[in-house]
C-alpha cells in the first residue's frame, strides 16, 4: 500500500 | 511603478498556462531583478516556483517591490483576449488594487488595454532549499510529456526507477502494465533530442500520475525538461526560460 506524501514535510514555511 | 514589458504575448500565455491547472490563486512577486511566484496545490503535494528574469522581458522597470494576487483562472481569461505576437506590458501602481494588461501589435496600431482585479492572497511562502539530488536527467520535454501520457491510462501511479544507464517508468494498472525503458543518448545535430543522465545513487520512486500530467503542461515554454530525483527529498522537474524557470517539486508516494 502506498501513501502520498506531502511538499509541506520537506519544505519549511518561511 | 511596475512596468513588464514581453515581447510576445505568448511567452506569458505558456507560462500561465504551464500552471494554471495545478493552482488557482498566485502571488507575484515583483522587484527590481524579476517577478518570481510560489504557490502549493490544494492537496499539498505540489509545490510550483517560478521565476522570471528581467531579460525575459523586452523591457522591465519596477521601483518598489510589490506583490500582485491573482486569480489564474480569470488573468488567463485575459490572455486569451491578446495575439500571440502582441506586445504584453503588465501595469501596476505602487499599490495596486487591479493591474493593467496591455496587447499591443505594432504592424496594425492595434492597442487593447484590459484590468484584471488583484486579490490578497493569505499564502505562505515555503523555503526551498537547495537540495541534494541523488540523480539529474535531462530529455526532451516532449517525450517525457508522452511517456506520463501514456502510462497514465494504466494506473494512477507512475514509477521511475534509474539505474547507471537506464531510466525505466512503470505503470502497473488494473487494466495492465506498462513500461518504458529509455538511455541516455547524444545527438550532435539534434542536441535537443539528447537524453542526458547522471546518476550518483540508483533511484526508484513513484509519483501521482495526475500530478505529473499536470507537470508536463509546461511543456510548451522548453524543448527541455530537467529532472532531478532523489529518495530524500521531493523531485524536481524544471523548464528553462531564455531568463528564469518555471520548477515544480513533488512529493513521492511511499509505502505505508
Amino acid at each position: 500500500q502506498t501513501k502520498q506524501g506531502s511538499i509541506e514535510s520537506f519544505f519549511k514555511r518561511k | 511603478m511596475l512596468e513588464a514589458k514581453f515581447a510576445e504575448a505568448s511567452l506569458f500565455k505558456r507560462i500561465i498556462d504551464g500552471f494554471k491547472d495545478c493552482v488557482s490563486l498566485v502571488n507575484f512577486q515583483c522587484k527590481e531583478d524579476g517577478i518570481i511566484a510560489q504557490a502549493v496545490d490544494d492537496s499539498r503535494v505540489l509545490l510550483v516556483s517560478l521565476e522570471i528574469g528581467v531579460e525575459a522581458f523586452q523591457e522591465y522597470r519596477c521601483d518598489h517591490p510589490v506583490t500582485l494576487g491573482m486569480d489564474l483562472g480569470s488573468l488567463s481569461k485575459i490572455l486569451r483576449c491578446g495575439n500571440n505576437s502582441d506586445t504584453l506590458t503588465l501595469i501596476a501602481d505602487d499599490k495596486p488594487d487591479s493591474i493593467l494588461l496591455l496587447f499591443e501589435d505594432t504592424q496594425r496600431e492595434r492597442i487593447a488595454e484590459y484590468s484584471l482585479k488583484l486579490m490578497d492572497i493569505d499564502a505562505d511562502f515555503l523555503k526551498i532549499e537547495d537540495l541534494q539530488y541523488d540523480t539529474t536527467l535531462m530529455m526532451p520535454s516532449t517525450e517525457f510529456s508522452k511517456v506520463v501520457k501514456d502510462l497514465s491510462q494504466l494506473t494512477d501511479s507512475i514509477n521511475i526507477m534509474v539505474t547507471k544507464e537506464t531510466i525505466k517508468f512503470v505503470a502497473e494498472g488494473e487494466i495492465g502494465t506498462g513500461s518504458v525503458i529509455l538511455k541516455p543518448v547524444m545527438d550532435m545535430e539534434k542536441p535537443a533530442e539528447s537524453i542526458k543522465l547522471e546518476m550518483d545513487q540508483p533511484v526508484d520512486l513513484t509519483f501521482g500520475a495526475k500530478y505529473l500530467l499536470d507537470i508536463v503542461k509546461g511543456s510548451a515554454l522548453s524543448d527541455r525538461i530537467g529532472i532531478r530525483l532523489s529518495s530524500e527529498a521531493p523531485a524536481l522537474f524544471q523548464f528553462d526560460l531564455s531568463s528564469g524557470f518555471l520548477q515544480f517539486f513533488l512529493a513521492p508516494k511511499f509505502n505505508d
